[in-house]
């Protein structure tokens, strides 16, 4: 583990009342290797890295702490943070139909996502619609409506329609009329080099004007996170970042790299494929596994 | 030293990142970096577009030039599972096979064996009418064992060539969902021969695709991958590790959602795209 790894550095390298330059260099080459295995994005590695040896540079040592410790404490305050800090939550909205947009790359866990999500606000005591805008994907309106009657939430749906931003709009408008709490807008999976998919996407966005854009990324994703965070970026106001598939063993760097990218907080974690699999996200317990 | 004056640390550090950037994981990178340093300098190779034939070269090097790249396909009925974890496209390049197979005037027939997801069958539907392929589907929350057998004997009673199995997506770290795979395949070799294992591997996927090719392999072994969603920006690096490590033959790439969008992999353009 990197706690290990940190406490041989320090055994080897002799202790004054300051971390030396040079057991802070030894102990950023494992930071950076243990980044770079849970698939953190390198250019955020490196940013975050830089970070670091400002804050560990020169740190007093603590009397309570061993160096190493010290370190860790640095860097998991350092993660946390870029991760958001304590776990947010849905942004609060005055005037109801608040309006949450589901967006990302194919197969990213999205449609599952929107579903527990609408699950997860019913059981809130709130009114929300699930709105089935991924008119691309065989059967992908079929597999919301199911899920939406799993959830006990209904879909707004339109069979054979081919235009998603006037369907999201006419989702909002049920909204109103219904006087429900919250529209989960659920979109194709698109590639960001994909121009015309990232236009739908925007057209989706301007249509009904979001309060909260949920970028979805599969706990898998390697260093192509950075690019996809960006370009997602560029189209619509991404205002949080879904986790998904937690439940495996994959480290889960791309939450450092899509927080960091975004500027925005991870605020849910999917952790398996049942409805109930949705937990707030956790940037502390995210942090140890990222470090390993 | 004198030699390698044409590139400097920094130079070969960037290539060093190129590689970790393309998913090809820390120890890929430097081992591939330090033979090309070793012989740059014993070839006495300064160039920058000398320096690039080498990387090429090691890293086709971890490519077996004789790996079987085409799909077996056994007396009829021939059956094919197509295995991985969840949404890395599956059901997709089911249709896009099947397509490609009728296509070289082979009957095909699907089984549905994804019995959990919602909608899964009417997905794989789909894919079958527009690839020409018969379907086998039973109820939601059927035994995906019986389907995938119930589709077999369809298979051998019609005279088809090829039956394409779809399963349901499971992260390979859950060992019940692992052992009904195992299972699966079990029930279809009792009265079948399972002539290909496809394991459809995300390119988006960073170090963790090894672990999944890894416990695949163990489960119910896999005789190639599919790496899917090259159209993107990733350059699904961890090929090379799944070849290398694993043995196991990366056989066919996906390049998009259409029908048509399944290329044949060949590993000297798949390193020409990942080096840029
Ligand atoms: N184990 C696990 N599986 C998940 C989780 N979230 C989604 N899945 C599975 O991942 C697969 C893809 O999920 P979808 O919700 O269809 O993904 P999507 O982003 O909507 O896919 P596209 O619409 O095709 O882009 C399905 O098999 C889901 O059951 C999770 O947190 N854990
Ligand atoms: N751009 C791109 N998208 C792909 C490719 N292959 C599959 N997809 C998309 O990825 C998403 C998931 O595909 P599926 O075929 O449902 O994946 P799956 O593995 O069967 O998913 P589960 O059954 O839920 O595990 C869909 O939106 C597909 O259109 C590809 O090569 N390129
Ligand atoms: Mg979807
Ligand atoms: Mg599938």
């Amino acid at each position: 583990s990197l706690s290990s790894r940190f406490d041989d550095i320090f055994t080897r390298l002799r202790n004054r009342g300051r971390l030396s330059d040079k057991q802070v260099d030894e102990v950023l080459r494992e930071i950076r290797l243990a980044l770079l295995e849970a698939d953190v994005s390198l250019r955020v590695v490196k940013a975050f890295v830089a970070d670091v040896r400002e804050r560990a540079q020169g740190a007093e040592i603590h009397k309570s702490l061993s160096p190493a410790q010290q370190v860790i404490k640095i860097v998991n305050e350092a993660l946390i943070g870029v991760l958001g800090g304590e776990a947010k939550g849905l942004v609060p909205v005055d005037a109801p139909p608040r309006v949450i947009l589901m967006a990302g790359l194919q197969g990213s866990g999205k449609t599952t996502a929107a579903a527990k999500l609408a699950k997860h606000l019913r059981g809130k005591g709130r009114r929300p619609l699930l709105a089935a805008c991924d008119l691309r994907r065989p059967a992908a309106t079929s597999q919301l409506q199911l899920l939406g009657e799993q959830a006990g939430v209904p879909v707004h749906a339109e069979p054979g329609a081919t235009d998603a931003p006037a369907v999201a709009r006419r989702a909002l408008e049920e909204a109103h009329a219904e006087n429900l709490t919250d529209v989960i807008v659920d979109t194709s999976g698109r590639m960001h080099v994909d121009p015309e998919l990232m236009a739908e996407l925007g057209a989706v966005a301007r249509a009904v004007e979001p309060h909260e854009t949920l970028l979805v990324c599969d706990a898998m994703t390697g260093q192509d996170a950075v690019n996809v965070a960006e370009a997602f970026l560029e189209e619509v106001e991404v205002t949080g970042v879904v986790l998904t598939k937690l439940d495996g063993d994959a480290r889960g760097g791309a939450a450092l790299s899509m927080s960091y990218v975004t500027g925005c907080p991870v605020k849910f974690a999917g952790v398996g494929e049942k409805l109930d699999d949705l937990e707030p996200f956790h940037p502390d317990r995210m942090a140890s596994r990222i470090l390993g | 030293d004198a030699l390698g004056a044409g590139l400097d640390d920094d130079a070969w550090d960037d290539l060093e990142a190129a590689l970790i950037q393309a998913d090809t994981g820390v120890g890929t990178a430097t081992a591939v970096v330090s033979e090309v340093r070793a012989e740059a300098r014993a070839a006495g190779v300064t160039d920058v577009d000398g320096i690039r034939t080498l990387m090429a070269q090691r890293l086709l090097a971890r490519f077996a030039a004789d790996a079987p790249r085409a799909l077996t396909i056994g007396p009829p009925p021939s059956v094919w599972l197509v295995v991985g974890v969840n949404g890395t496209g599956k059901t997709t390049t089911i249709g896009k096979i099947a397509a490609d197979q009728a296509a070289r005037g082979r009957r095909v027939v699907m089984a549905a064996a994804d019995t959990f997801r919602a909608a899964a069958d009417e997905q794989l539907e789909a894919w079958a009418r527009r690839a020409g392929a018969e379907l086998v589907k039973h109820r939601p929350g059927a035994d995906p064992g019986a389907v995938a057998f119930d589709a077999l004997a369809h298979a051998r009673a019609r005279g088809h060539d090829l039956l394409i199995v779809d399963t349901a997506g499971r992260l390979h770290t859950k060992v019940p969902l692992m052992d009904e795979l195992a299972k699966i395949r079990r029930v279809v070799e009792k009265e079948g021969r399972v002539d290909e294992v496809l394991l459809v591997l995300d390119a988006t996927a960073g170090q963790n695709g090894l672990a999944q090719a890894r416990s695949f392999a163990a489960a119910t072994g896999v005789t190639g991958v599919v790496l899917t969603k090259l159209d993107g920006t990733a350059k699904g690096g961890i090929a090379v590790a799944v070849e290398q490590e694993l043995g196991i033959p990366i056989k066919l790439i996906g390049v998009g959602e259409g029908l048509g969008d399944l290329e044949p992999f060949e590993p000297r353009r798949f390193v020409e795209a990942l080096l840029g």
